[in-house]
């Protein structure tokens, strides 16, 4: 496991909007990344896992702390347009992202990362992995806690 | 937007599994993915929203088509000990991405992708994003008409 991480990043003024109980039909999310866009604001992570009964579903994202009242202002106009439920965000958040090769092939570096958060009473309050890259918002407080610890535990020099 | 979108994959033999109602504490992911790992089932998306109420939340991952029965046998043994409410799964997926560079400063693309899949009806029930990628889960029975019309519409030759 070791030899296939190459690093630990970790962003910390982020902050995460999520929308909850959108109607799980298309053109949903095109209208909401389509306000975000059009008012010009990054948006980091998009997460949406799958709706149970496909009725509902709930997207999250992340986005720069300094963005946040911006776009939960123009979401929450779009209320009765969406017809979601809620709009919830919280701007005590930190991305941490564990970096390495071919992670597809690695089930272990989710495991061996979920455990090392888990050992320290850190909550993953989203999750998200791409072929290179494991990322999870945590509450921002445990950011250096959960750096320091996943550079533990992949024997990694703190430098990297 | 064009020129920072490089090309469109996809991906038809995937299965996605939806654990349902998990509590939302530390250890769980670990326990889940911990399976997973000792029977050597390479998981592809992981993805987990925010919870709202800070109790439970789902998480939803995706895997070759050959894995599913394992996985979800594996799965759901562990019902009682992580006290889930069910377990869903689905073998008809496919995974379309939009590949590209430095997608976090680009708002449009997101808005442009999830746009082209409306505009075809298309549904998306699982979205993952990172710094070079936007993926998405559909019906694996629209996985070509997707590909065709994100080509379109990002100006790429078929053969990109
Ligand atoms: C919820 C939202 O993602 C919806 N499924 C859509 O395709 O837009
Ligand atoms: C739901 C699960 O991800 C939990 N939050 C954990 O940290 O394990």
């Amino acid at each position: 496991e070791k030899q296939k991480v190459s690093g630990i990043a970790y962003s910390a003024e982020e902050a995460k909007v999520t929308v909850v109980g959108l109607p799980d039909k298309p053109g949903i999310a095109a209208r909401i990344f389509g306000v975000l866009s059009e008012l010009n604001i990054n948006v980091d992570m998009i997460v949406q896992s799958a709706s149970v009964n496909l009725q509902k579903t709930d997207i999250t994202f992340s986005l720069a702390r300094l963005d946040l009242s911006k776009a939960v202002m123009s979401i929450a106009n779009l209320k009765d347009e969406l017809a979601f439920e809620r709009l919830v965000h919280d701007d005590n958040i930190a991305k941490i992202s564990v970096i390495g090769t071919a992670m597809r092939t690695q089930p272990g570096i989710a495991k061996c990362m979920f455990e090392v958060l888990s050992e320290k009473k850190i909550n993953m309050q989203v999750i998200s992995t791409s072929e290179i890259k494991i990322s999870v918002l945590i509450q921002a407080d445990y950011a250096e806690l959960a750096v320091r610890s996943l550079h533990d535990a992949f024997g990694l020099d703190a430098s990297d």
